[in-house]
């Protein structure tokens, strides 16, 4: 995957980071101190598509040949998420209880075309 | 896309960075409390002692540690999920007693959970942490029963009864997991422990609130699976 960063407009992992202090909840999240809600933006035209997802192999040669062949009907893939993983959280629940749980798929780790 | 007029995946106009940030915001709010499934970020009313946190934080690790080397050890419930099934989302949850003194020599302990976890999982295990400062030497007499509220009055029930022979200070556990599983049903879902020591011992409890003795339940639970139909 790619990080945006540089002036492409192609597929790309946006790096954001909620800082909990600063919306107010650091009081009831006693770790981890923010949330790395990362997401996935930018352009996959038809030459991107499945880009990074496929290895470089017979099946892309002929996929690439098959989108070369109908680029006049060029139809874009999205830019997903291609790879995620839990956010552990700690935190105080209404009954001042300590609760800990791992959210699955809740932080972006690298992002692709469909 | 805030150095061109319009966002490339989208086509329509971007939004200035402070409205995009404030939007981005709103939505990991909203996105966190939907998975704890809590519809608002919760008010503590009165956070345990960071003293206490600490000591249990660090009971239930060395709790796990002897679990995985001494699996036989706690018997409770169905095998504990080490890899959980995929996607179920796992709690566990430490709850600290609200004391209730009833005799000079006898204490209810109450231990609340939340509706949001109690109501949405099914309890893996649930483990009662007591310590005691054996003020006399030789083997002291300890009675704990679980308590529920009686349906026909105002009365409590006794749902068990365990009779303990303390030798020395430290800690000791109890399985309270079945009596959990049958709170977890319940509207306010609160576990009720009577601890009776002899007379002589003074209080069963450590002196005060924040003291990192204070007893607790840890609870692991994960959520339940979601009601599927399979098409045949």
């Amino acid at each position: 995957g790619v990080d945006c960063g540089g002036d492409s407009p192609m597929c790309c992992r946006q790096e954001f980071f909620v800082d909990f202090k600063e919306i107010g909840w650091e009081d009831w999240i006693i770790q981890p101190e923010g949330y790395h809600m990362n997401y996935c933006s930018g352009l996959c035209p038809l030459h991107m598509a499945g880009i990074p997802g496929l290895a470089a192999s017979f099946h892309t040669a002929v996929l690439n040949r098959i989108k070369a062949a109908s680029a006049a009907a060029a139809v874009d893939s999205c830019c997903v998420p291609t790879q995620r993983r839990p956010l552990s959280l700690l935190y105080y629940d209404r009954d001042s209880n300590i609760v800990k749980t791992d959210i699955p798929d809740m932080i972006v780790d690298s992002c692709g075309c469909t | 896309a805030a150095k061109s007029a319009w966002c490339p995946a989208c086509g329509v106009a971007a939004l200035t960075p402070g409205t995009q940030r404030d939007a981005l915001l709103a939505l990991a709010k909203q996105s966190i409390l939907a998975k704890l499934r809590l519809p608002a970020r919760p008010n503590i009313p009165h956070p345990p002692s960071r003293g206490a946190l600490l000591t249990a934080l660090r009971r239930m690790r060395a709790q796990r540690s002897d679990a995985a080397a001494f699996p036989g050890m706690l018997r409770d419930g169905p095998a504990p999920a080490r890899s959980p099934a995929v996607g179920l989302q796992e709690y566990e949850i430490l709850s600290f007693a609200e004391s209730e003194s009833s005799t000079s020599h006898s204490v209810h302990l109450h231990f609340r959970f939340s509706q949001e976890v109690a109501g949405n999982t099914e309890i893996l295990r649930a483990t009662l942490y007591l310590f005691w400062a054996s003020p006399s030497p030789g083997a002291q007499p300890i009675t704990v029963r679980l308590l529920q509220p009686d349906p026909a009055g105002p009365n409590m029930t006794v749902t068990s009864e365990t009779r303990l022979e303390v030798q020395r200070s430290g800690w000791t556990t109890l399985d309270v997991g079945p009596a959990v599983r049958s709170l977890f049903g319940q509207e306010i879902p609160r576990l009720t422990v009577e601890l009776e020591v002899p007379e002589d011992w003074g209080s069963p409890l450590p002196s005060h609130h924040s003291d990192s003795h204070w007893p607790f339940v840890v609870t692991q639970a994960r959520a339940r699976t979601p009601h599927r139909v399979h098409r045949r």
